[in-house]
């Protein structure tokens, strides 16, 4: 049973804006990115969700230090595209467990989620790819949340 | 201007699942992918968007396949953890602008969905990771979004 797990790694620099109930329809997306390439605003994280009903939310991460300019970006653009409004947040952190082939063998993800459970920490947002778990959580608790990991899947701490 | 995109992936065997209505607290998460795991489901993509008003979405994509199975699972967990019902579809494809370094230079996200936009493609689901940005689309509309983003992003075909 090899541990496909090679690290934890983690992000305190992490604050979110959420573009609530955007119209699921071409060009959406580009409306909201295109402006925020244009300030020269770097983007970390994007998720959306399947929509319900035609609508659903668009999120994305950005540096504390860029937060201010990002929001201001994205409030014109809610406007334009119609959308309900936007939320920001900070006081976040991306916590990840790294490994090479995860998605094919089952386990993994449950792995994660479940101690984050037993540590009683909230996930917030999901995001996923083959070499990568990613959760974002409370910025106060991402020592645990690394510590946890650590141990459940075996590593050294600095791993 | 150095090209950071390395090429363009997508997977026409993707099935999802979204439980709709969950509630945001520790363990649910975990509830949703235990059994699934134990059930030897491999889950390929996980998305979950940040809550609002203490719901939230949890969405993940399976191989067409496993799809009957992993909705008897998900059925039940839905169920037991108070989610409003759980959805699913099928006919959907994966597809991702693959490259390095891209989060730290703006812009591929927005060239990306700027393609999508003039192909009138619809973006279902956004998951990103530092070298991957992957949409949920229409498995009807891949082969399009492959030849634009081919285009789009300067690459051989085969890239
Ligand atoms: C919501 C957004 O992603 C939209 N579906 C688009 O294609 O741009
Ligand atoms: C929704 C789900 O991710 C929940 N917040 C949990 O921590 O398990």
């Amino acid at each position: 049973n090899i541990n496909k797990v090679r690290g934890i790694a983690h992000d305190t620099n992490v604050a979110k804006i959420t573009v609530v109930r955007v119209p699921d329809q071409p060009g959406v997306a580009a409306a909201i990115f295109v402006p925020l390439a244009e300030a020269g605003i770097s983007v970390d994280t994007i998720v959306q969700n399947a929509s319900i009903e035609n609508c659903t939310d668009l999120t994305f991460t950005v540096t504390r230090d860029d937060l201010p300019r990002a929001i201001e970006v994205t409030e014109k653009v809610t406007q334009r595209i119609g959308a309900e409004r936007c939320v920001s947040a900070v006081g976040l952190a991306k916590i990840s467990v790294v490994g090479t082939g995860m998605q094919s063998t089952p386990g993994y993800a449950a792995k994660m989620f479940r101690s984050m459970k037993d540590a009683e920490i909230n996930i917030q947002m999901i995001t996923t790819s083959e070499i990568k778990i990613t959760c974002i959580i409370s910025e106060g608790r991402v020592e645990d949340a690394v510590r946890v990991l650590h141990k459940e899947f075996g590593l050294a701490r600095g791993e």
